[in-house]
């Protein structure tokens, strides 16, 4: 019987096509994701703040592969606060649907390492 | 607003730029990319006391500006459609690339655009604020905040964006503040 498989192949297909369009990240499926919890996807999330600056090539987490483990640590928790302090919402250090939906966003490519407390604790900010 | 660490800035009253010829878009006439980039630099020149001029010589130029997809030579690889639309490196270097997987607009309106498109204008005179040493802005409104929806225009510069490049270059003479979005003496306070 050729016909259904054919069918569903194309769908497959046609499926793939429209997922790889798509916007960067979807980050829509860890809006309210806790701490301490182990979900698919928070390594990404720690990828795209580290790619921003957020999240230290030494936060502990970032294995010698040079990739993050899914669990939501305190680490995460601090870098979402402060995303949120500079992005100018709400600082709630949890994943909450309007820092996801920032986060989806299509942005600037320049870090936002100016906008962070450098080592000596002070705010390269001009308020 | 903020600044990159060490707040660099030119020190020259003219800076020249060039639009690469080869890394180009191929739906876009040269024209419209320069007619753009001209708005989007006419927006800080009427600020500070920094004028731009466009040159044919790329090599030359204080700014480089370009389209480049992927990985191109920066360190800083772009990624397809949408993410990262664009960046540009502080005072001294010189540099903005754009992200050519981008559905670029440059006309006024998005009528017939697709979900996907990305105002030209908007994101360039948003990386011309790097160019010239600012960092991103808190402010949501402001042109230096690092997001920017598909679809939107966002080319006005606000207070914050204005405050921040004038502590580095200081007043343009014939600047008028009530020319601004928002009001003048939340300037003067700033």
């Amino acid at each position: 019987r050729n016909l259904p498989e054919e069918v569903e192949s194309t769908a497959k297909a046609t499926q793939v096509i429209q997922v790889s369009n798509n916007t960067w990240h979807d980050f829509s499926r860890l809006v309210d994701v806790q701490v301490g919890s182990h979900v698919s996807g928070v390594s990404e999330l720690k990828r795209y703040l580290h790619r921003f600056g957020y999240v230290n090539d030494d936060g502990g987490d970032h294995e010698s592969s040079g990739s993050f483990s899914d669990v939501f640590d305190g680490r995460l928790e601090s870098a979402i606060s402060l995303y949120q302090e500079n992005l100018g919402l709400p600082v709630t250090g949890r994943l909450d649907t309007s820092t996801v939906n920032l986060m989806s966003l299509p942005r600037c490519g320049v870090s936002d390492t100016h906008m962070i407390v450098n080592d000596e604790g002070i705010y390269t900010t001009a308020h | 607003y903020t600044y990159f660490n060490g707040k660099p800035k030119w020190n020259r009253d003219t800076l020249t730029y060039a639009i690469s010829k080869t890394h180009k878009l191929d739906y876009l006439t040269s024209e419209d990319v320069k007619t753009v980039f001209r708005r989007a630099f006419s927006q800080w020149a009427s600020v500070i006391p920094v004028s731009f001029e466009e040159i044919d010589d790329f090599t030359a130029a204080d700014l480089k500006i370009g389209f480049y997809t992927g990985d191109h030579g920066d360190g800083l690889p772009f990624d397809g459609v949408l993410g990262t639309l664009a960046h540009a490196f502080a005072p001294g270097n010189g540099r903005l690339h754009l992200d050519a997987s981008e559905t670029w607009v440059v006309a006024d309106d998005f009528k017939g655009s697709s979900d996907v498109a990305v105002d030209l204008e908007s994101v360039a005179t948003h990386e011309i604020g790097h160019l010239l040493g600012l960092g991103h802005s808190s402010q949501e409104s402001a042109v230096m905040y690092p997001s920017l929806r598909p679809r939107t225009k966002k080319v006005d510069l606000t207070v914050d964006d204005v405050a921040g490049v004038l502590k580095l270059y200081g007043p343009n003479p014939k600047l008028r503040l009530d020319s601004l979005t928002q009001s003048e003496d939340s300037i003067r306070n700033s």
